[in-house]
């Protein structure tokens, strides 16, 4: 047989030295799972419209593409003097909610997910939903770890509250959020 | 640098101030027109445009300012002062910066002249990357790429606006933008690579070189910029030396190839000879992801069929788009002379043999001369085509045989040392790709060469350069699977009897895994 | 093996990979909710 690196056995050296995890020749053989890197290879859109950088494990969110818009659009600069701070606590559940979902890995989506709780929605960790009580509507059972009633669950595919009875384990809902110590950047502060 | 007139610093200064506020204030109107118009006045007042040198020197000096502002905002980075402030900093400034080169541009000469503005464009650019080179020669690795990339992208996007003046000298503005980054690419200026990717590889102009500009014009000038980056590649990738900066630019650059893949599949179909040209051999991966692109309109048949007549298949017969003059490549010129007149008389013998010392290089590290090799072996190939094309016959086991060209290749095979015929046989495999005439001839010439083979060597290094193209992660292009696929599956290669199938555990289950995922 | 060259060129990579680019650098500034990196909960919606 071929004896030095250009024949199988030369091949087979690779192939050991990448089961032993050996990071430097891994990305080359066998390789990256190319699925997970962050770009839906099945999509029938184009992917680079919403590329967004060769670092990124995800397209751009809608909201960082920008697009030329006629210039009547751009009213930031004649009115960010005037305008108010954000305050989570001022803006209704939608804004929220949209907030929320709009802006993964982003200080706001914890914000607005601190916001929600004090208004008394809470996060199911599994089901990966917002649920708060019923109004008025009393758990029909309660324990020390669960209860079961009435909630409204928010649907955020339909963009609805839908009312179900369930059964709720107190350990999958998430406690308080806790926001890192960042500065959040309002007009004002700019 | 040297000879800026006394006091022009100052003044430049002074006007890029203002122009910033300017910029800045709710009153510059639309597209800052009103305030372009007012500083203008400003800078004639000021001798700014008197004449070239001065806007030259204006321009280097505004360049300069904007990086040392930056730089002196980056070195304000702190636990309390986070980056996003200080790259707000820095954008006030440069944004400002971009939309003056923009304004000026735009309105440099009257509207039908786009020589002017262009001018003027390969002016500003050419500056900037002076500034940039001067900068990384300096600081090396203090080295900030933040200034340069945001002037790049902004002054990119801003010039790529839905307007008149622009889309009448839009193909122009994407030519001088490509040759500015052709002269930073990551050999020259190594501190700004992944700027530099980002900028490639960005929506707008990806979409500008690749989807937008008619007649595919920009095709050519992408590929280029990428060859650029194989290049750079190169030499870290060959020596599996990944630490972790280059396995960052090497997975950078797999996410923009996949998008190519998919969004432009047809563009790596076209150039994937030069780009495979300077891929090196161990890049596995990468060189398929490449090699499995093929047209859109295109339905490839599954290659587990079974019984897949491939040479039944109606795209077998046409050839493939190669924009890259390989011809050419084939030097010196009386090499090409001799192959030409060995190719037509199949003389004289001594041709064939004095082949290898062609292919060999003085190069420091490397042994042999793979853009020759590559180029001789599809040259060869292609005329084999034309040849077998032209007595009214398809490429197949029996046609390809007893011709000048399976002579070169079967000289080759057997001549060349371990390492060159694994060049030689990665060279061949290079070619296949979709259903294609091109796939079709080299699938047939590996595995002609396979069964005619006077040595074990020879079809062990086959199976090699076949198997380690299928033992990384997926995408595998169509051609190399069909022919894998009948050189286990049919019994006139007698494959299953070979010592190299067996020699390691490892390897025999490997071999056994593939032939089940195939059969 | 590496040239004097190339060990340069990963000398400045190296130095470059510590202040990569983000992707705002290539966006609109904005004023209003402009991007804030921060990560979340992996049970929390990620895109």
């Amino acid at each position: 047989m071929v004896t030095d690196q250009f024949g199988i056995a030369g091949l087979l050296t690779f192939i050991r030295a990448a089961n032993e995890n050996d990071h430097n020749l891994i990305a080359l053989a066998p390789g990256i799972d190319l699925t997970t890197l962050g770009l839906n290879l099945n999509s029938p859109e184009n992917l680079y419209s919403t590329f967004q950088s060769p670092w990124a494990d995800s397209p751009c969110r809608p909201q960082d593409i920008d697009y030329h818009v006629p210039v009547e659009y751009l009213t930031n600069i004649f009115l960010r003097d005037k305008l108010a701070p954000i305050k989570l606590n001022r803006y209704g559940e939608d804004v929220l909610f949209f907030l929320f979902y709009m802006n993964g890995n982003d200080f706001i989506q914890l914000a607005a997910a601190a916001e929600l709780y004090t208004r008394d929605w809470r996060y199911h960790k599994e089901e990966r939903v917002w649920i708060t009580r019923a109004p008025g509507v009393e758990p029909l059972m309660k324990s020390a770890t669960y209860e079961r009633g009435t909630y409204y669950f928010f649907d955020v595919q339909n963009w609805r509250r839908v009312a179900k009875e369930f059964h709720l384990e107190y350990d999958k809902l998430e406690e308080r959020p806790t926001l890192p110590n960042t500065m959040h950047h309002n007009a004002s502060q700019q | 640098i040297d000879g800026d007139p006394p006091g022009l610093h100052e003044k430049a200064e002074y006007l890029l101030r203002e122009w910033v506020n300017m910029y800045h204030s709710p009153a510059a109107g639309r597209d800052s027109t009103k305030a372009f118009t007012a500083f203008v006045q400003q800078m004639h007042q000021q001798g700014i445009l008197k004449n070239d040198d001065v806007i030259t020197r204006f321009f280097r000096l505004c360049s300069e300012m904007c990086v040392d502002l930056c730089y002196r905002a980056m070195g304000e980075v702190t636990p309390t002062i986070n980056q996003a402030l200080v790259r707000a900093k820095c954008f006030y400034t440069l944004d400002a910066f971009v939309r003056l080169i923009a304004l000026l541009i735009k309105h440099s000469g009257d509207n039908a002249n786009t020589v002017t503005k262009i001018n003027l464009l390969n002016k500003v650019l050419g500056i900037v990357a002076g500034v940039l080179l001067q900068d990384h020669i300096v600081r090396m690795s203090e080295f900030q790429q933040l200034p340069y990339h945001r002037i790049f992208i902004m002054l990119f996007i801003e010039l790529n606006a839905p307007e008149h003046i622009l889309e009448n000298i839009n193909y122009q503005v994407l030519t001088a933008f490509c040759n500015t980054f052709h002269v930073l690419r990551p050999a020259k200026s190594p501190g700004f690579s992944y700027a530099w990717l980002e900028f490639i590889s960005h929506r707008v102009f990806i979409g500008r070189m690749l989807a937008l500009t008619p007649q595919q014009k920009g095709w050519g000038m992408y590929a280029q910029l990428l060859i650029d980056l194989f290049k750079f590649l190169a030499p870290f990738l060959r020596n599996a030396d990944l630490t972790k900066p280059t396995q960052m630019l090497y997975k950078g650059t797999l996410r923009v190839l996949l998008v190519l893949l998919h969004d432009f599949p047809e563009f790596l179909c076209d150039y994937h000879y030069g780009f495979c040209d300077v891929i090196p051999p161990n890049c596995v991966q990468m060189r398929n992801l490449i090699l499995s692109a093929f047209p859109r309109n295109m339905r490839l048949p599954d290659p587990f069929t079974p019984n897949l007549k491939v040479d039944m298949l109606a795209d077998i017969s046409h050839p493939p788009r190669i924009l890259i003059n390989f011809a050419s490549k084939i030097q010196p010129a009386q090499f090409k002379k001799d192959l030409d007149s060995y190719l037509k008389s199949r003389s004289p013998v001594t041709f064939v043999s004095d082949l290898r010392s062609y292919l060999q290089s003085s190069e420091p590290g490397t042994r042999y001369n793979i853009q020759l090799m590559n180029a001789l072996v599809l040259y060869v190939g292609t005329q084999a085509i034309q040849f077998i094309h032209g007595k009214g016959l398809t490429p197949s086991m029996s046609t390809i045989a007893h011709s000048a060209h399976m002579d070169i290749f079967q000289n080759l095979a057997v001549a060349l040392d371990t390492e060159g015929r694994y060049l030689f046989l990665t060279a061949i495999a290079n070619q296949l790709r979709y259903p294609n005439s091109h796939t079709h001839y080299f699938s047939c010439t590996l595995l002609y060469l396979f069964a005619e083979a006077n040595t074990e060597a020879i079809q062990e290094q086959i199976t090699r350069v076949l198997l380690e193209r299928l033992i990384v992660n997926r995408p595998h292009p169509w051609g190399l699977l069909i022919t894998f696929i009948e050189l286990i599956k049919n019994p006139q290669f007698k494959f299953w009897n070979h010592e190299f199938v067996h020699c390691a555990p490892e390897i025999e289950k490997l071999f056994e895994s593939v032939a089940r995922s195939c059969m | 093996p590496l040239s004097r060259e190339n060990f340069y060129q990963l000398q400045m990579l190296e130095a470059a990979y510590h202040h990569l680019p983000h992707p705002s650098d290539s966006e609109r500034q904005r004023s209003f909710l402009p991007r804030n990196p921060c990560p979340s909960p992996s049970f929390y919606p990620q895109l």
